[in-house]
């Protein structure tokens, strides 16, 4: 799980034999580097690096005959703790559709996540529906019917401004195969632009989704943090894609969503083609993030 | 930050959290706080009102003070070509710029060079009609290369002023991908002397440390003139700016500030030092 990196930083704790709370101190301020450079949240970090001083520093650590491997422990535990929570699968509805809501700040990759899953969930012998629900963006709607169009997949779109009404109909339709899951992909938008985030809940409203995916660029910085908080807050997220995983961002702001929202990543996009997302995998987060 | 009556830790402390959450990002802001260190250890500044001031005018200063114009060609047209990672803002910025020159009276035309992403070169045929620009395009999957060309030489034979070329979204770190851009400037430059005259890196303000690399990669293949810094109406602060004026000396020419044609300002360095900190 851990990097060559923080490895390092244990090999000198390692040769010290006994460890005085300095020694710790040392460490924690390596890690706390390491966290920034990989665009960790500067308030998560505290309390992260705060959580692992206190556990590291307790008597069973001085008093531990191998308390560097006791350190080591204790990061691999709180940074697995982070990551390793919540239900990674999808929340499947009992009747169907399941409908799954996309959301998120413009341009993080919803509208080709939304095919992806599509594609993904076709291949597993589901019928998927794509919902054109972006009514701002040029061309928006034309993009998922191309992709739709790429994977086979029917893609619902209505002359209409207003996404509620599109969305309200895609699952009013009366067909002879009712579609399963429904795929809503919406538009951008920023967590502090109050009607757009309204827009969102009436639209949560109206179709009652079985599943909230807030879609994060893995190259967010510090940000990631508040956009969460408000988008969780506002919706009451259920799960987070981290998407441009195929780039060499070290993905800190997973770190930073995860934190504040409790929310499990479950996918990543690892690239621009259809077939390019995965299930997530903590382990392999955690190794890109401690560098 | 601005209340404290002493510049003491819980001060200093501040101004490091400011610009860590601003995305400066560790380097840069170790640079900065020493900078700070060594004024107040020379008495140059005493008050905590004092080193607020002193790091937003070394800030501003890193950013080169002052507002960096485009890059005109001696003689039309003036070819400028926008670059950068996937979902940046590239198109809704090369429509803004449309617009803006549009407005000063340019002759603009618009080269639909994404040839690769589902519906690409319709959402950059919107913005070109909003704009009033020219409008070149081929089928999708053509040669990006060939577009760019196409609108040079249109431009050239009908005495129009600005080529502004979008391309394809892509990572950095894709190999072929930034061969494909490095072709598109070897057309442009075969077929203009000096061409492209400005290449704008279009970059997220939401983006992390990884906008240095983005920086230094495109610099590198392309030679990037120019940042033009998007999504600043969000709360993101996009301090990595600051880093990558410090390492590659580029500057920011514009800001989008929001989705519309409108929303697209000059870069004022000394707004943005102020800016960062609140
Ligand atoms: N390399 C890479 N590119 C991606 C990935 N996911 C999406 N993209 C690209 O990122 C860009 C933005 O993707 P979109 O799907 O349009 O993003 P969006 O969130 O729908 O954008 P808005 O609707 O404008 O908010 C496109 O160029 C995509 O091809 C990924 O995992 N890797
Ligand atoms: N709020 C805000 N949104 C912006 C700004 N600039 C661009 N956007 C939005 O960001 C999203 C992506 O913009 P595009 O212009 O498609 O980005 P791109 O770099 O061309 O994307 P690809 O071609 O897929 O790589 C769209 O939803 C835009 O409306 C800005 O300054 N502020
Ligand atoms: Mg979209
Ligand atoms: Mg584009």
């Amino acid at each position: 799980l851990l990097s060559e990196r923080i490895q390092g930083i244990f090999k000198k704790l390692r040769s010290k034999g006994r460890l005085t709370p300095e020694d710790v101190d040392g460490a924690l301020k390596d890690i706390r580097v390491a966290l920034l450079e990989a665009d960790v949240n500067f308030r998560v970090v505290k309390d992260l690096v705060n959580r692992i001083r206190e556990r590291a520093v307790g008597q069973e650590i001085l008093e531990s005959l191998t308390p560097a491997q006791q350190v080591v422990k204790i990061v691999h535990e709180e940074l697995t703790r982070l990551m390793g929570g919540g239900e990674r699968g999808i929340n499947w509805a009992p009747q169907p559709p399941t409908v799954v809501m996309m959301v998120g700040l413009q341009g993080s990759g919803k509208t080709t996540t939304a095919a992806k899953l599509a594609a993904l969930w076709k291949k597993q012998g589901k019928r998927p529906l794509l919902v054109a629900a972006d009514v701002y963006r040029p061309a928006a709607v034309k993009q998922l019917q191309v992709l739709g169009e790429q994977i086979g997949v029917p893609v619902f779109s209505w002359e209409s401004q207003d996404p509620v009404e599109i969305c309200r109909r895609s699952l009013e339709q009366n067909l002879p195969f009712p579609p399963n899951p429904v795929i809503i992909d919406t538009a951008g938008r920023l967590h502090i632009d109050v009607p757009l985030m309204e827009e969102l809940k009436a639209i949560k409203e109206e179709i009652q989704p079985q599943e909230i995916l807030l879609v994060v660029d893995a190259m967010t910085g510090q940000d990631a943090v508040e956009v969460a908080q408000r988008f969780h807050a506002d919706l009451g997220l259920t799960g987070v894609v981290l998407t441009k995983m195929d780039g060499d961002a070290r993905g800190g702001a997973a770190l930073s969503v995860l934190a504040v929202t409790g929310c499990p990543i479950k996918f990543m996009g690892t690239g621009e083609k259809i077939g390019n997302i995965e299930i997530f995998h903590p382990d392999r987060l955690a190794s890109r993030i401690l560098g | 930050v601005g209340f404290k009556r002493e510049i003491d830790e819980e001060f200093t402390e501040g101004l490091e959290e400011a610009l860590i959450l601003a995305d400066v990002g560790l380097p840069t802001t170790q640079y900065l706080m020493e900078q700070l260190g060594q004024q107040i250890r020379a008495r140059g500044v005493r008050t905590p009102a004092e080193a607020l001031a002193y790091l937003k005018e070394e800030v501003a200063s890193l950013l080169g003070r002052e507002v960096s114009p485009l890059n005109w060609a001696p003689s039309p047209p003036t070819v400028i070509l926008m670059v950068g990672v996937n979902g940046s803002g590239k198109t809704t910025s090369l429509g803004k710029l449309a617009f803006l020159l549009a407005r000063e009276g340019k002759k603009v035309v618009v080269a639909a060079a994404d040839t690769f992403r589902a519906a690409a070169i319709d959402q950059l045929e919107v913005w070109a009609q909003r704009s009033g620009a020219a409008f070149i395009r081929h089928q999708p999957g053509a040669d990006p290369a060939a577009v760019a060309f196409d609108a040079l030489q249109a431009a050239k034979s009908r005495g129009w002023d600005v080529v502004l070329v979008d391309t394809a979204g892509r990572l950095q770190t894709k190999v072929n991908l930034m061969e494909e851009l490095k072709k598109i400037k070897r057309v442009l430059a075969k077929e203009q002397e000096g061409a492209p005259h400005e290449v704008l890196l279009v970059l997220d303000a939401t983006t992390g440390q990884n906008a240095l690399s983005q920086a230094r990669l495109f610099k590198e293949a392309v030679e990037v003139t120019g940042i033009v810094l998007t999504k600043l109406d969000g709360t993101a602060k996009g301090g990595v700016v600051v880093a990558i004026a410090r390492e590659l000396e580029l500057p920011v020419k514009f800001i989008g500030l929001g989705e519309g044609i409108e929303d697209l300002q000059p870069f004022y360095p000394r707004d943005f030092a102020e800016a960062l900190f609140t």
